[in-house]
């Protein structure tokens, strides 16, 4: 397995906003690209990332190889990477470690590392194509506001779609609060938008610790999709740009 | 008062 991103920064972005709710990870190299699954350590979160392999500027993957990886281990590599630098991985069959190479856009600084790899001994979890009930997209500088803002007030979230308004409220010790966000009627900037697709209204209660993880994940995209459906797992979606893939968080709901 | 599921509950483990 051999693969070449032109921007570094992409996985370094990646790492900061899946490092702090998973240790070690699966990244899964396939023909397709490269994916990983993770759950959080009480099963309560799923990260799910997927990098097309068109995206990347040089892709080759002959047999399917998963790469068992610390990310604290991966995290000190990549502090080595500049942002701007490219990066190469390259990985055996055997399986047993990882090379990273990064090479500055000048091209005459190169430095290489190799990262041992573990075997873990992950769950996957299926999870199918879904139908939500209530689809928002929101500026994902906009949800982060608003994770930071409520988490201070309390531990849980209610999240209410309706046709006219997505709402989150806290219920917490010092007090109460909200924030209500109306779909954008003059689209002046696309990344500035707030629209809600609904099939029907959703009223569900998430812990705001989660949400807030999630919300590392925001210098990944200008823009952050929430799917919901009564009493299912809450979907949030940072899109790298068509060609490149997605970061996806999925939360269980806290239910009676 | 709400408890905390876990995901298990809603998706198939392979």
């Amino acid at each position: 397995f051999e693969a070449r991103l032109t921007q570094a920064s992409l996985i370094k972005k990646i790492l900061e906003a899946i490092k702090d709710l998973v240790t070690d990870a699966n990244f899964d190299c396939s023909p397709e690209g490269l994916s990983l699954q993770a759950m959080d350590s009480s099963h309560v979160s799923l990260v799910s990332m997927v990098l097309h392999a068109q995206g990347f500027e040089m892709f080759r993957c002959q047999r399917a190889v998963s790469l068992g990886i610390n990310l604290a281990s991966l995290t000190k590599i990549l502090k080595c990477a500049g942002n701007d630098d490219s990066i190469t991985l390259r990985a055996d069959e055997k399986g047993d470690k990882a090379e990273f190479v990064f090479e500055s856009q000048s091209q005459d600084r190169l430095s290489e590392f190799e990262l041992k790899l573990m075997d873990i001994d992950s769950e996957h979890l299926g999870i199918p194509d879904t139908k939500y009930s209530a689809i928002v997209e929101m500026p994902s500088s906009e949800y982060r506001r608003i994770c930071s803002d409520l988490g201070v007030m309390g531990d849980t979230v209610r999240i209410s779609v309706s046709k006219e308004s997505v709402k989150f409220q806290v219920d917490g010790d010092i007090g109460k609060g909200s924030v209500c966000l109306h779909p954008s009627s003059v689209v002046d900037k696309p990344t500035e938008v707030v629209k809600i697709s609904l099939e029907e209204p959703v009223d569900m209660i998430f812990s705001i610790r989660y949400l807030n993880y999630f919300a590392k994940a925001a210098p990944l995209s200008d823009t952050v999709t929430l799917s919901l459906s009564k009493d299912f797992p809450l979907q949030i979606e940072f899109k790298f740009g068509e060609q490149m893939g997605y970061l996806r968080y999925y939360l269980a709901p806290k239910i009676d | 008062n709400k408890h905390q599921t876990t995901l298990e509950k809603y998706y198939d483990g392979h």
